[in-house]
């Protein structure tokens, strides 16, 4: 019998196995508490991060809304604006008006070279500020100088009015005053059922002056012609000299002598103004007249001859 | 990683902000300028 078989001859160095293990078991706990905790540090300062952004991601929709409301009520407010124009001053010419008609993307309306949207870098502080500055600067001279063409242009103009009698069936409120004439506008006014036309003068090119004619509201059977500023050339008759007359005028006021009442309405200065226009027509017109001034010659002479003879 | 994309898109939405209170303190300024024109 083997006396080792009852012999424990262990040295009992690993009797109990799990005794080895329990120091790993330690030390992974120890890790993995260490990872958790800076696990959930990360968690904490990406949760932290994840609030900051839905903050500036709310601020920057607000923004936005807002930027939209703004744009859009400045739209309105300038198209207002540019009625308002258009309905007190239809005889300025559209390449007056120095605002932009159409409406603009916000980046372009406000200057801005660089698109929101693209996601493009910006330039620097100083040359967007100077050029913020500038166009700024441009824009209200831009808006202030909407006006001055109108307070110039009617500081300027000579005014001049003419009543004509006409049919009443006739609606073509035209004025035969020996102008060719080209109709740009026709208008409806508060104060008078019958519409308003506008007139520039075609005669010559770059001619200043406008017309506007209107049946009276008072007498439907007169049409009330208005003349603005002064013709920059000779008159429809050849032989008018005088380049700043109201050539036009003549005509119309020779329809106003033969039957209308109403040049009893019209200033003295008009008064004046017709003799003169009666007195210029009359000398053009015998002027013209070859006999008149053979006859005219003859006379002047044996007038002469008589004179040298006493 | 994702800590540094977190704060990369803050920074951009920061900068995006920025830029539109720039723009809306200009749209404000002109709307005030054609206000007391149109006055």
């Amino acid at each position: 019998m083997d006396g080792s078989s009852f012999l424990d001859i262990s040295l009992d160095l690993n009797t109990n196995p799990f005794s080895a293990k329990l120091p790993k078991k330690e030390v992974s706990v120890l890790a993995s508490t260490h990872l958790k905790r800076k696990w959930l540090e990360q968690d904490e300062s990406a949760s932290e991060l994840r609030e900051e952004l839905n903050r500036v991601n709310s601020e920057n929709k607000k923004l936005t809304e807002m930027l939209a409301r703004v744009c859009e009520s400045y739209n309105e407010l300038h198209n207002h604006l540019e009625k308002l124009q258009s309905r007190q001053s239809p005889e300025i010419e559209q390449t007056d008006i120095p605002i932009k008609k159409r409406k603009q993307d916000p980046d372009e309306f406000l200057g801005f070279p660089i698109g929101l949207s693209s996601g493009k870098t910006e330039n620097s502080s100083s040359n967007e500020d100077h050029h913020h500055h500038h166009q700024q600067h441009e824009q209200k001279n831009q808006l202030l100088s909407c006006k001055r063409p109108v307070t110039d242009s009617f500081n300027k103009a000579k005014v001049s009015t003419v009543y004509v009698p006409t049919e009443t069936s006739d609606t073509s409120l035209t004025v035969k005053d020996g102008f060719q004439w080209r109709k740009y506008g026709q208008k409806v006014t508060r104060d008078n059922p019958s519409p308003r036309a506008y007139f520039r003068c075609s005669f010559a090119p770059s001619c200043p002056v406008k017309k506007k004619v209107q049946r009276s509201a008072e007498d439907p059977s007169l049409l009330v012609a208005t003349y603005e500023g002064t013709h920059n050339h000779l008159g429809p008759n050849a032989s008018e000299g005088d380049a700043t007359s109201q050539g036009g005028s003549s005509t119309v006021t020779l329809d106003l002598v033969n039957g209308c009442h109403r040049l009893a309405l019209e200033k003295n200065e008009r008064d004046n103004t017709m003799q003169e226009v009666l007195i210029q027509q009359m000398a053009s017109s015998l002027t013209k007249d070859s006999k008149f001034t053979a006859a005219l010659a003859a006379a002047i002479s044996g007038r002469l001859m008589e004179q040298s003879r006493t | 990683e994702k800590r540094n994309m977190l704060q990369d898109e803050i920074n951009r939405v920061n900068s995006e902000n920025k830029k539109l209170t720039e723009m809306l303190a200009r749209v404000c300024e002109k709307y005030y300028a054609l206000n007391n024109l149109m006055e």
